[in-house]
């Protein structure tokens, strides 16, 4: 059974992927003995779903900034059109001979290719997403790398200003993103991370604060307090880093399995 | 998102025609 690693994909397949096996057992059960019932109609529905997604997914691809996307869609959409058309010789087939074993072995055929066809195409979608979710953990590793250059209190304003606004946003969607994980580890290790990056901002800013005050004091101490911002910058980096490969992940530990 | 939903479709209805074609071969097992 194949394993999905958001809760959106898994709802989607699960019933199916489970239906699709219960076909094979079946199908090799009864050893092409019974005779198919008519299965143009529900292969029609499939058919016309199937067009439905190719044209979805076409709009998709030409609407998306993505590049990846771009690249990886149409092979999924390809895969989900070409089982399609199993699905209809089978059913073609079946209407000759309902007893046809090579319509059967084109019926489980098209619909193992209709379920993998579907798990790539929200796969790749999926990444797409997780891609937008990386950029904005970009943004604020790009602001932080930033930090030791400030020394007034006006540039500190304005580096506010713009890693707060990113900061929100990763909070705001690798929240989201771990509620979607069926991987239970790789939640949690989302949480601690965005646990310790809000934590840390705040030290981050008063520790920036303090090394501003003490240049405009005169600058004794400044080496200690640069030494105390960069220590928790780089711990802000890691975080943020540690974030970015987790989101990444799509498959299970089997530890947890076990 | 409207490919979600094409996706949802698709499912749901493979998951129609796989019914149908197992109720064949349950009757006969």
């Amino acid at each position: 059974m194949p394993v999905f690693h958001t809760k959106t994909i898994e709802s989607i397949l699960e019933p199916v992927a489970q239906q699709v096996s219960r076909l094979v057992i079946l199908h090799e059960d009864a050893e092409d003995g019974s005779a198919m019932p008519d299965l143009e109609k529900p292969v029609q529905a499939v058919s016309r779903a199937v067009m439905n997604l190719i044209k979805v997914g076409k709009e998709t691809i030409n609407c998306s900034d993505d590049p990846i996307l771009k690249q990886d869609l149409p092979s999924a959409l390809y895969r989900v059109e070409g089982a399609s058309r199993l699905l209809e010789e089978a059913s073609a087939m079946l209407k000759q001979d309902p007893y046809s074993g090579p319509a059967r072995r084109k019926l489980i055929e098209g619909s193992r290719g209709i379920l993998q066809g579907t798990s790539s195409l929200l796969l790749c979608f999926d990444e797409s997403e997780v891609r937008k979710i990386i950029r904005e953990c970009k943004k604020v590793l790009d602001y932080l790398a930033v930090a030791e250059v400030i020394e007034s209190m006006e540039d500190l304003v304005q580096f506010l200003k713009d890693l707060s606004p990113s900061l929100s946003r990763v909070s705001r969607e690798v929240g989201a993103r771990e509620k979607e994980l069926t991987h239970q580890v790789h939640r949690d290790i989302l949480v601690r991370c965005l646990d310790q990056v809000k934590t840390l901002a705040p030290i981050l800013i008063c520790s920036m604060k303090i090394y501003i005050h003490i240049l405009s004091e005169g600058g004794k101490g400044a080496a200690e307090a640069a030494e105390n911002r960069d220590y928790l910058t780089s711990r802000m980096t890691g975080e943020i880093l540690e974030i970015i490969r987790v989101l990444q992940l799509t498959t299970y530990d089997e530890d947890e399995w076990e | 998102e409207v490919i979600l939903e094409a996706a949802k479709s698709i499912a749901a209805a493979t998951s129609a025609l796989v019914k149908a074609a197992s109720a064949a071969q349950r009757e006969l097992i």
